[in-house]
């Protein structure tokens, strides 16, 4: 048996906004320490690995591990039928090839259950080497997204590089060229509107546009976003979800031909 | 040029 309480739908909401343009189907996996999931996209270019931990839920069972195949374009048919502040279960049978939706509104005046049909998806697990990354930058993820969106105007390509003294983020295209450059954050209120960088080496890496706008879809999910790079490996671009977990995307670098 | 890389170049399936 398999049940899961969230006490705000809402966050299940933005999770499958976040991951539901790069990926189609994606299996949930289902542990009595949480829910994992990691799923490249079709083109083999990126991965997303998420981790939701059963402390963050309200309630958390979870007495067999369990593979739930799941159409996240379904989901997200079902999770338009709630309201963010609606408090929702989701359930399954051990083996079982359906999974129960449920959500009640907070005076449990209304309470609506879907029951949606599971897939069985051919998984591909990849083994992630643990990197210590030589560049660290922690920003706010407004303004990684503002800068992602503004750039892609230009170019298909963003080139990342990371020094001591600051970011710069940099594209060029038909009409010309374009740089932002952020600096180390001297002074700031709270932790979560600086630039900090955490650096051991250099690092300048080329990288898809339309995978990171699509990255920057997890915005609402986190006031910080952390980009690790070291040369030549994929790009961690990683949101913390507030006591759930996080979404983490891996992109694989543009390289000379 | 620059061309796109792949992701299973850099990790290995499991």
């Amino acid at each position: 048996m398999f049940e899961a309480r969230l006490l705000k739908s809402g966050q299940l909401k933005k999770i499958l906004e976040a991951i539901k343009e790069l990926l189609k189907e994606a299996t949930f996996d289902c542990s009595d320490s949480g829910i994992q999931l990691q799923a490249m996209d079709d083109a083999h270019v990126s991965l997303v690995s998420m981790c939701l931990k059963s402390t963050g839920f309200d309630k958390f069972r979870c007495d067999r591990n369990l593979s739930m195949g799941i159409n996240l374009e379904s989901m997200v048919k079902i999770m338009k039928c709630c309201s963010n502040d609606d408090i929702m279960t989701i359930k399954a049978q051990d083996n079982a090839d359906t999974l129960t939706i449920m959500f009640e509104t907070k005076n449990q005046e209304k309470m609506s259950d879907y029951e949606m049909k599971l897939m069985n998806l051919d998984q591909e697990h990849l083994g992630i080497p643990e990197t210590n990354y030589s560049c660290i930058i922690k920003m706010p993820s407004s303004e990684f997204a503002r800068i992602c969106r503004d750039l892609s105007q230009f170019g298909d390509s963003l080139v990342i590089a990371c020094t001591k003294e600051g970011v710069k983020f940099s594209t060029s295209g038909d009409i010309g060229s374009a740089n932002v450059k952020l600096s180390q954050t001297s002074t700031f209120d709270k932790e979560e509107e600086g630039v900090t960088i955490e650096m051991t080496q250099a690092v300048c890496l080329t990288f898809a546009c339309r995978y990171l706008n699509l990255f920057c879809k997890a915005t609402p999910l986190s006031t910080q976003v952390i980009l690790s790079m070291s040369g030549d490996v994929p790009l961690v671009v990683e949101y913390q979800i507030e006591e759930l977990g996080c979404i983490r995307y891996y992109l694989a670098p543009k390289i000379e031909e | 040029g620059m061309k796109q890389s792949s992701l299973t170049s850099f990790f290995k399936t499991k």
